[in-house]
């Protein structure tokens, strides 16, 4: 199966 | 203070339309160079980044930076009372909690102000690398519209895959499976009807079409969309408005566990 990244995973805070 | 006059008030009214449904509150953020928002949905699975630049208003005033939160839908409520061909006018005063769209008919016979509430908003801005994409697609933005809602109607995810022979949009069903492959064509009489790919290295990725189809409201804005793609990474599937900016909507990918 696969599961949904969310976006925080890949940017981070500015 | 802040007043924004934009002539082509359309624009407005088609960018709250794409990103309403996606997003429910947001701060606009207006400094020198523009006026933006950068937003995520309620499950943070995508962002858009929108960029009106400055230089596309007519009249441009932001003495300071200013951030304001909307409630999206409200908003696009009120810029829906606009007409297409209207003058769209922003304003707000420092420290006001309230922003005021102002509406000029284009012969200047009927003039409207809404006056609209501003709300707290607890939001994080998040830094976007600068990324060197694996593949870029571009491609006539109402085709990708039309492959979303078809793939929609077979399954729930999209595995876009780009490779020498295309990009490949392909989804699964309880009913059946459906594959739609676009080959790169530039001989076609209008350059915005080509579909240019261009491949450093071949990417395969998989999304949630529920949030593509949100993207591809945006498809008024552009006759084309720019799909960039890179192994791992969310995808940007970006719209371009008319010499002023952009909406861009990013999207996390589906990741095997």
């Amino acid at each position: 199966g696969s599961k949904q990244a969310t976006i925080t995973k890949f940017f981070g805070k500015a | 203070m802040l007043e924004l006059r934009l002539v082509q008030g359309s624009l407005l009214k088609k960018v709250l339309e794409s990103i309403k449904e996606l997003v429910n509150d947001a701060n606009f953020d207006c400094s020198s160079t523009g006026f933006s928002l950068q937003a995520m949905d309620s499950s943070h699975v995508a962002l858009v980044a929108l960029l009106l630049r400055s230089e596309g208003f007519e009249h441009y005033r932001c003495d300071r930076n200013l951030s304001m939160g909307m409630n999206l839908n409200n908003m696009a409520k009120m810029l829906k009372c606009a007409g297409n061909d209207d003058i769209i006018t922003i304003k707000a005063d420092d420290g006001s909690d309230t922003v005021t769209f102002m509406f000029e008919s284009p012969t200047q016979d009927k003039i409207s102000d809404f006056e609209m509430k501003l709300m707290d908003i607890d939001s994080e801005h998040l830094g976007i690398p600068e990324a060197e994409y694996d593949a870029i697609v571009r491609m006539p933005s109402a085709e990708f519209a039309r492959i979303c809602k078809d793939l929609s109607s077979i399954g729930d995810t999209v595995v876009i895959s780009v490779t020498k022979e295309g990009v490949k949009f392909s989804t699964k069903g309880d009913i059946g499976a459906a594959n739609i492959v676009c080959r790169q064509n530039t001989t076609v009489d209008k350059p915005d009807d080509a579909t240019v790919i261009e491949m450093k290295e071949p990417v395969s990725l998989q999304f949630a079409l529920r949030y593509t189809n949100f993207f591809t409201k945006a498809t008024p804005l552009s006759s084309t969309v720019t799909i960039s793609l890179s192994n791992e990474l969310p995808v940007v599937v970006e719209y371009k408005i008319a010499e002023m900016g952009y909406v861009r909507f990013y999207l996390a990918p589906k990741i095997e566990e």
